[in-house]
């Protein structure tokens, strides 16, 4: 079976907010429920 | 099957003997055929497996020096097309929910442990207390195997698996590579009512009021538009940063742990759910069948989360056609048709309170899939 996610998060505006998703997995990873697929930075 | 043939060679060296000293050749001759015709079976499984263990090594070969395999059809995944795929499936789930001898059942547990590479040390019961093998498929886990990510900035696995593709959509028309040569489009997968925003924006309510595929009744604008209406959406200030769209597939091996969580803390809207084909969903096959993933019957959630949309969709397959929601004990998926032609429309149902929807913590338990 397989799970597809479609979401929205932040990405880079313009450059003056450095809040931006990134993903933390590569394709190919073995992940498990509750690791982190992504994070965001507000600052 | 060398060893089978030696001995079958022996027996008819044997049987020959004694038919030389007279036996009677005739049923000598024909209790010969029988063996021969069992030799031939064997030795076809044994080429057809060696194929196939020979098609996947090519396949993991040229995956390990990063060449991406394109998509071919081939003449299995039309054979595939004619069979019933989902009797086939809810046979299967018949048998596997025999219940199985309590003093059988960690035997057969731990074989399928060991076949599918499954970690039993984690299951929340004793074996003996699984009576089926359906039952053992769906356990759940002890307490603290799968602790959660504690950052609140930070988006976490709804299952176990292996990620197949993750990205980011940019411009317009969102499509998902399946393999390399052939992609689907995510509103045909979360289907065409979906609240899809279909390019990346400055602020939700922009698009949310306005999503490009949507029948555009004041009423679904306006509940849609409320449940969005969190404090971070209608801040006036433009400071928020833009979202983008973002998506992740993951494939479940059988042997894997197969209860879905909630990956955020959202609220889910609504529950669409296809009822497709059920192909299977291996590596094989999303290499040779055309739109697996929007073919096969799946169950979508969608609903807000603090920074905008979340969909997450459950795609069955032939050994696993089933999708059980613990938010909604009643659904069933994988039923037998009532007609012959299915319509491709999807069941919907919207979760009460209207525009507020079912409420969950990231990590919450939202379902399960099952076999058959």
């Amino acid at each position: 079976s397989t799970v597809v996610m479609v979401f929205q998060a932040p990405v880079k505006k313009n450059g003056d907010s450095l809040s931006e998703f990134k993903f933390s997995v590569k394709c190919g990873d073995r992940i498990r429920v509750g690791e982190a697929l992504g994070r965001w930075r507000e600052q | 099957t060398s060893f089978i043939i030696k001995k079958l060679q022996g027996q008819a060296a044997t049987q020959a003997r004694a038919s030389f000293n007279g036996g009677s050749g005739s049923s000598q001759g024909d209790s010969f055929l029988v063996p021969g015709a069992t030799v031939a079976t064997l030795l076809m499984l044994g080429v057809l497996h060696a194929r196939r263990m020979y098609d996947e090594k090519k396949v993991e070969e040229a995956q390990e020096k990063g060449i991406e395999c394109e998509f071919q059809p081939d003449l299995k995944a039309t054979f595939l097309r004619l069979l019933p795929l989902r009797s086939i499936s809810r046979c299967w789930g018949y048998l596997t929910s025999v219940e199985i001898p309590v003093r059988l059942r960690p035997h057969i547990y731990r074989a399928w442990a060991r076949a599918f590479h499954s970690n039993l040390e984690e299951a929340a019961l004793p074996l003996e207390e699984y009576a089926s093998l359906r039952e053992f498929f769906v356990r759940s886990l002890k307490e603290g195997c799968r602790p959660v990510d504690p950052d609140p900035q930070c988006l976490v696995s709804p299952v176990d698996g292996t990620i197949l593709r993750f990205g980011e959509f940019k411009g317009p028309g969102a499509m998902i590579e399946q393999v390399k040569g052939f992609s689907y489009s995510v509103s045909s997968l979360l289907g065409a009512s979906s609240f899809l925003p279909m390019v990346a924006e400055g602020h939700m309510e922009e698009d949310v009021d306005e999503p490009e595929n949507i029948s555009t009744n004041k009423s679904k604008k306006s509940w849609w538009r409320i449940s969005m209406a969190s404090p971070k959406v209608w801040d006036p200030v433009s400071s928020r940063p833009m979202r983008g769209l973002f998506y992740c597939v993951i494939y479940l091996k059988p042997g894997d742990y197969h209860r879905i969580h909630s990956p955020v803390d959202w609220n889910i809207l609504v529950r669409r759910h296809f009822s497709g084909n059920l192909f299977p969903v291996n590596e094989r096959a999303t290499r040779t069948i055309r739109n697996l993933y929007v073919e096969n019957e799946r169950v979508v959630l969608e609903g807000p989360w603090r920074e905008g949309f979340m969909a997450i969709a459950a795609i069955g397959a032939t050994n696993i056609g089933s999708i059980e929601l613990f938010i909604e004990p009643e659904f069933r998926t994988n039923q037998p048709r009532k007609r012959l032609l299915h319509s491709k429309t999807p069941e919907k149902r919207v979760y009460d309170p209207e525009g507020v929807g079912m409420k969950l913590k990231k990590g919450d338990e939202v379902a399960a899939f099952n076999m058959g």
